[in-house]
């Protein structure tokens, strides 16, 4: 059974995209087959993982308006291991206004998704999605087309803020689109141990989401946020640091946890 | 004659909020009359000034749509100085659904802020407008009320990835909506000097905008971070760290220029 997990927070630079990132690589490292959708216009995850997107290359956009399908615009990640990418290109940046009139405009990701998992040669085992740092209509197509939120939580004083706005968009598409989805996971990261507001704010989420964080805490350090200007994740830039081992630890956490998912 | 600033940047956790708070209060510290409009939904800048802003408090969310004007909602905020700020509130969050279908959509803040600036008795040497991390229709609103853009870039891999949307943007909003828009200021903030990546981005930046750059940099401290979970501008809280010495001197160098607009 494939795992769909929706790398969520509306509060920006957070950490969503390294982790989507350095879990996936973690996670094909380990010998699983791994896709990551890149749902940031941006396209900062098809940037880590080695992917062209400029605007001419099909990406989720035109899988979302139903121009190509998803198996025509998968890629293979530079990454060693199963890691594919679909990737996300500058047309997406208008998708949310594009989409606002369509016909179950919430589910055309869930849509596709299944379609393309329903392949029998298309098996994975995890499918990550990396989102916009936003709660708009891509941020809830994701929602609705995966059955667990992974929420990475920054150790910094704003890390808080949103969470009563991120919990309630949750309990929405609960009650009326997708009733399995589950905040199964949240990773503390950017900790930096030279603050004391970093362990405040670690020991505030332990608090409150006791069941849903993961003991494995990213810390701050530069070779992790190098490691994309080499188009690569920590764990094949620097097997050896403390990013990447800190990484491989909580993604495997998180494999290890079966939930009611 | 009142500059209107908007900053913004579409990459998350760039220090849109930390430069529009710190370049806020390093202008009221030398005597200007300063405005904040906090048009993040998560509230950010709201909190950093110390001014409540839960969903019963009406903020910009209720003068977009037309329940409450500008001069109802200001509030003092606790820095030294006449500093002033329109919070923003959870139902912000479905503000760009909401006026998706309404006349001027992008109109709907200069509408109330030219109306409100044009009374004598509200006078601001300065209105900062802090931005979502998108290019959504509030940050489009923050486009068409401002005459100029201060774009903050961190120093850091990913930094110049969303660059040419942002451009691309202005420009559509030049052409159609206001033609009087400039990017008039580039911020360099969390510089770390551990790592070279950081020199590379600064370097390329000042390359690609000579003129829009500011030689002060924003160094990456501590001190900084932790100044908002003590509801206060890294000017009030440590006035002679690194990191307030460096915010003013950027501020006033930006105060100090005055261009085409
Ligand atoms: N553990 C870490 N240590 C140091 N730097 C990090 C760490 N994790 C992320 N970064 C850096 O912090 C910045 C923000 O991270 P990232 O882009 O992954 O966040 P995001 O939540 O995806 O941002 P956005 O909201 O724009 O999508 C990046 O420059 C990244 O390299
Ligand atoms: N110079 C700095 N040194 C250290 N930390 C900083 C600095 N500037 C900002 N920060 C911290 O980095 C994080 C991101 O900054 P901030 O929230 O201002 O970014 P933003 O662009 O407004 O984010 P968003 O995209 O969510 O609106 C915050 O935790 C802030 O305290
Ligand atoms: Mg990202
Ligand atoms: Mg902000």
């Amino acid at each position: 059974r494939t795992r769909v997990i929706s790398v969520s927070n509306q509060k920006g630079g957070v950490g969503k995209t390294t982790t989507t990132v350095n879990f996936a690589a973690a996670l094909a490292h380990a010998g699983a087959r791994v896709l990551v959708i890149d749902l940031d216009p941006q396209g900062n995850a098809s940037t880590a993982l080695g992917i062209d997107h400029h605007g001419d290359i099909p990406g989720i956009y035109e899988v979302l308006i139903g121009e190509a399908s998803l198996a025509d615009v998968i890629k293979p990640s530079t990454e060693p291991g199963a890691l594919f990418c679909v990737p996300s290109n500058i047309h997406l940046a208008g998708a949310e206004i594009e989409i606002i009139d369509r016909e179950r405009r919430e589910f055309l990701l869930r849509a596709v998704l299944e379609k393309f998992l329903s392949d029998p040669k298309q098996s994975f085992h995890y499918v990550l999605i990396d989102c916009p740092p936003s709660l708009g209509l891509l941020t809830i197509n994701a929602f609705v087309a995966a059955q667990e939120v992974l929420l990475p939580i920054q150790c910094e004083y704003y890390a808080l803020e949103g969470m009563a706005q991120l919990l309630d968009t949750m309990r929405r598409i609960q009650a009326h689109l997708n009733p399995g989805l589950t905040l199964s996971t949240i990773l503390l990261t950017m900790f930096d141990s030279r603050t004391r507001l970093a362990q405040e704010v670690a020991d505030e989420v332990r608090n409150n989401f006791p069941r849903e964080v993961l003991a494995t805490i990213i810390p701050r350090t530069v070779r992790v946020s190098e490691a994309p200007s080499f188009g690569r994740s920590i764990i094949s830039h620097d097997p050896g640091s403390l990013g990447a081992v800190s990484y491989m630890e909580a993604a495997y956490e998180m494999a290890a946890r079966t939930g009611p998912w």
